[in-house]
């Protein structure tokens, strides 16, 4: 398990941004996105779960700190057009990443990543993963903590 | 843009497993995947969102149909320890992903991505992203129809 991992990544130079109550109708990310596109906004990170009984559900992405004023700007004047409650955001996070090979045959990539994080006691905003890896926004507050107790558990630094 | 995108990616042998209302504490997400990385289940997306005032979120991940039953048995009997409200499940999602290089630096990925989809009326259940690849999960019948509209849309099949 240890070899699956190659590295640690930490950026603190992300925003997130939430919509909270998107309809959970065919086109609502689509208005989303589209002027993010069209104004050429860098977007790292997507992350939306399934909705649940009340037909709507929370989007969230993350951009560079640079992009968030345009983004929140665009996103209010499109909210009659995306149908959105509340648009939120917040600077003060930081995207953490453990990244290697043949993630998806292995929970215990992720189990290990959550089980580090838990013990000292740094709490997970929000999660996305891929095959190569996964990656939590937690406060930004915390990502040397993070990064430290994450190499030790992946056994990056020798002490594994 | 569209040189960007090197495939699209269908994957209807996945089920969705959603823990309702888990608590936002350092611990929970760890206490879900522990026993699921010591029976070695593959599990595939895991998503969560930012949790909402409560102070609860939901996590939907995904496994092999084959390790479906054991991924439930296992959380049921974890109910207490992770603390959730309800166990879902569906085993009639499709997984849909389009892979290319530096999405990072593009809303226009995802954007054409959702604006195809929603063209053609499928829903969105949730989407992850990383700098290689967005992946939505949909409905398993509207996967050949999703699959050829993202071919045309990234101009992958000559017609884009
Ligand atoms: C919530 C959002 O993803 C919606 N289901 C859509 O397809 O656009
Ligand atoms: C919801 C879950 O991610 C929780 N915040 C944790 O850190 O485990």
């Amino acid at each position: 398990e240890q070899q699956l991992i190659t590295g640690i990544a930490a950026d603190k130079n992300e925003a997130k941004v939430t919509l909270t109550r998107v309809a959970d109708t065919p086109g609502s990310v689509a208005a989303i996105f589209a002027p993010l596109a069209e104004a050429a906004i860098n977007v790292d990170m997507i992350i939306q779960n399934v909705g649940r009984d009340k037909g709507e559900t929370d989007v969230t992405f993350t951009v560079p700190m640079a992009d968030l004023t345009k983004a929140l700007d665009l996103l209010e004047k499109a909210q009659d057009k995306v149908g959105y409650n509340r648009l939120l955001h917040d600077t003060r996070v930081a995207k953490i990443s453990a990244v290697g090979v043949g993630m998806r045959s292995n929970a215990g990539i992720a189990s290990t990543m959550f089980g580090a994080l838990a013990d000292r006691g740094i709490n997970i905003q929000a999660i996305t993963t891929s095959e190569i890896k996964v990656s939590v926004l937690i406060h930004e507050d915390e990502t040397e903590l993070a990064v430290r107790v994450l190499h030790t558990a992946y056994g990056l630094d020798g002490e594994g």
